[in-house]
């Protein structure tokens, strides 16, 4: 990616981060649509002779023979069994029945993650820069279990089960599904052994933002990962028949509108449809859009689909505005029309402009990328959003990474757009996504899986959580572009990702697999449901009492039943306590606890308020007992809790919910 | 449309107890074979999982599905369900 490494600090010092040929050690294996291995973004050039630890292979097939292999992408393989049984035999004039990306998708998260460094790299004169992944010594081995049909569970458990067999150190899955019970998840039991057998697994946590309770992929042993934006921007400058000027996001690269005025029309007024202002297919009036500038509403069909039917329909341009749903977050597309997109504010202000206006006219242009963008990150808004509703005492998602208008590789097979009718064929495109937030942590995991490799994967994953930060530097949390409000854990889990400092965290919350089957019992399993997760046998004795609090989680959900209380009473407060374990990674030293809480409602006491690490790998347990005041069902709070030595600082989320 | 449906093949993915596989069988891949075809005649396995889980994937009727369920050293028969990229 371009601007994602010096946004994220990767390229200050590189005596800080972990030597190359160490990071060459470390195997990524991503599942989804395949790679494009002719990209330079696969150049081997530097890299060390494949670890001795691999034993995957180069599945070859239609457009891959063993020669797509090399030393950057050292493995890769294709499942197509549960597809082909759903979709009938792969026709191989469509899509390749080979480890080839035919989509775009599979390309480009995996040179996120680990993509050798390319100069130049650009989407049509945009974000133009040094492409390379987050972690870009790293190997990839590519396992394709997404088809233009889907993605089948039996294909990628087969995947997952290949992938840990040939020796990856970490998983990357940039898809989801619905959140049944872990014992139903078959993406969440394979993880589970895949995390027991010491790999770091990290999802995608779903575009279904900025609802509440929207996650997917919310296991404690599966790294969870939300989308913020990057300092950086395709600015398009709009200027309306009144002379009012605005801005927003384009890609377009094409033949630019005149320099004059055009006709602008609201779509909702150029269609029959009661849902005409969404430009859906067929439903815009050639006659009313002719030659004009067309306002399109998001949601409903892909923008990119929205910028054809306008084209279509003989439309000169589009404004592409942003509903309620989206507030003010404004996601570039290399649409095939001039296009712009525009916050829900900029949008409305040109719709009632169009309104008041017997002739309105409008203009724009575009082609420039601005960096320096505050505030940022902000939250996507697209960003799935907890509680958890599957388990809520586990706050989730984990953390958030960059996900708006990525620059990375992608395939010669399609267009930008991924449009049938786009002929244009680029080695790089933006697109946005928590499929793209994902592979930063995966490609961040490895650096960190490079620098400490004795780590478990909750250790690592402890690590990016208690260095991540959630304000910015001015002391503000940061922003969710959807609301314009501060964000919550709910949204940002531990905050962004600070990969400099996750290389150093201090301490960190390990978790072993043991403690895991504490947390089936906690969730009331039977031994049965607890084998078909873990394999094994294990037996919940029933003397115990099973805390689901009690999982060392680098973060912290507070549940509260709210007390119905007769006779209109005062209800006593609700008392919980959790335990936590601290590891030491760093040298001996004594931390001091404190806690910031944004709510009179509960009251936090961490019994010791301090701990002392004599040597590396000491553990020290504390206990937090919140004391919660009785609030009304829904009520949501929070706050955070840091352990800190002068030197490290281990934070925490809070969220507290009453229900 | 009733009997269409019980008719119907989905893919399942059957977790096995493999420390209960039965003595009369070498290995898990016969005994995984003969679990399947002692519920389908037709059925085909997709694959056998032998890392992260125990078991195999292969299309049943709902009713193959519910009897290969009530068979000793099966763990679960679940559904496959289809994922969508983010």
């Amino acid at each position: 990616t371009t601007r994602t490494p010096e946004f994220l600090g990767l390229g200050k010092s590189d005596s800080f981060f972990p030597a190359s040929v160490k990071v060459g050690e470390v195997i990524i294996g991503i599942l989804d649509t395949g790679v494009w291995p002719e990209l330079e973004s696969f150049n081997d050039a530097g890299l060390g002779p494949v670890p001795t630890s691999w034993k995957g292979e180069c599945e070859v097939g239609k457009n891959f023979s063993s020669s797509s292999c090399n030393r950057k992408l050292i493995g890769a393989r294709y499942f197509a069994k549960g597809y082909e049984s759903a979709f009938g035999p792969i026709d191989e004039s469509q899509e390749s029945k080979s480890p080839k990306d035919d989509d775009g998708h599979g390309t480009h998260t995996s040179t996120t993650a680990a993509g050798s460094a390319v100069t130049g790299a650009n989407l049509f004169g945009y974000a133009s820069g040094t492409a390379r992944g987050m972690a870009a010594q790293a190997r990839v081995a590519t396992y394709k279990v997404c088809w233009l049909g889907g993605c089948f569970g039996s294909d990628i458990l087969a995947a997952i089960d290949k992938a840990v067999e040939d020796g990856v150190n970490v998983l990357s899955l940039s898809l989801g599904g619905s959140s049944p019970d872990y014992y139903r998840d078959n993406v969440a039991i394979g993880a589970f052994s895949a995390a027991a057998q010491g790999v770091f697994v990290s999802c995608s946590a779903g575009n279904g933002g900025p609802s509440s309770g929207s996650l997917s992929n919310v296991a404690p042993w599966i790294t969870t990962v939300g989308a913020g934006t990057l300092d950086r921007d395709f600015p398009a400058y709009i200027t309306l028949g009144n002379g009012k000027k605005f801005t927003g996001e384009s890609l377009y690269s094409g033949k630019p509108l005149p320099d004059s005025l055009v006709p602008i029309v609201y779509a909702a007024h150029a269609s029959n449809s009661t849902s005409g202002s969404s430009c859906l297919t067929g439903t815009l009036n050639p006659a009313k859009v002719a030659g004009k500038i067309v306002v399109c509403d998001r949601g409903g069909n892909s923008r990119v689909q929205k910028g054809v039917v306008v084209k279509e329909a003989g439309g000169a341009g589009m404004i592409l505005a942003n509903t309620e749903t989206y507030g003010e977050e404004e996601l570039a597309d290399a649409h095939l029309l001039p296009a712009a997109a525009v916050g829900q504010k900029t949008g409305d202000a040109i719709k009632s402009y169009i309104s008041s206006d017997a002739n309105p006219t409008a203009k724009f242009s575009t082609g420039t990328t601005r960096l320096g963008v505050q505030p940022s990150p902000v939250v996507a808004a697209f960003s799935s959003r907890g509680p958890n509703l599957l388990t809520p005492h586990i706050l989730k998602p984990d953390l958030i990474a960059p996900g708006v208008n990525i620059l990375a590789g992608w395939t010669g097979a399609a267009g930008p757009t991924g449009l049938d009718g786009d002929k244009r064929r680029v080695a790089f495109n933006i697109i946005s996504g928590t499929s793209m937030s994902c592979p930063h942590i995966s490609g961040l995991a490895a650096l960190v899986k490079a620098a400490h490799p004795d780590w478990s994967p909750a250790a690592i994953r402890s690590a990016l959580m208690t260095t991540a930060y959630s304000t910015y530097k001015n002391g503000e949390a940061i922003q969710d572009i959807s609301s314009g409000l501060p964000s919550t854990p709910f949204d940002i889990g531990a905050g962004h990702v600070n990969p400099g400092a996750a290389l150093d965290p201090g301490l960190v919350y390990d978790t072993t697999t043991d403690d895991y089957f504490v947390f089936l019992c906690a969730l009331n399993y039977t031994s049965l449901q607890i084998k078909v997760i873990a394999k094994k046998d294990f037996t919940c004795s029933a003397s115990k009492n099973y805390k689901l609090e009690d999982l060392n989680y680098p973060s912290f959900a507070v549940p509260l039943e709210t007390p119905s209380v007769r006779g209109g009473g005062d209800a006593a407060p609700t008392t919980v306590k959790y335990t936590r374990t601290l590891t030491n990674k760093a040298a001996s030293s004594t931390y001091k606890v404190s806690e910031t809480s944004k709510s009179p409602s509960v009251k936090i006491v961490v019994e010791p308020e301090s701990l002392s690490f004599a040597e590396e790998n000491e553990q020290k347990s504390y206990t937090v007992t919140f004391i919660a005041s009785p609030m009304p069902s829904g009520t949501e709070s929070f706050a955070r809790l840091e352990w800190s030595d002068g030197k490290h600082i281990v934070g925490s989320p809070i969220a507290f919910t009453w229900t | 449309e009733k009997t269409n449906q019980k008719l119907k093949k989905k893919t399942y993915i059957i977790h096995m107890d493999r420390t209960n596989m039965p003595q009369a069988f070498d290995d898990h891949f016969q005994w995984y074979d003969s679990s399947l075809k002692s519920v389908s005649d037709s059925a085909q396995m997709l694959y056998s999982y032998s890392t992260v889980i125990h078991g195999f994937s292969t299309r049943l009727t709902v009713e193959e599905a519910e009897l290969m369920e009530k068979r000793e050293g099966i763990l679960a028969v679940i559904p496959e369900a289809k994922y969508e990229l983010h």
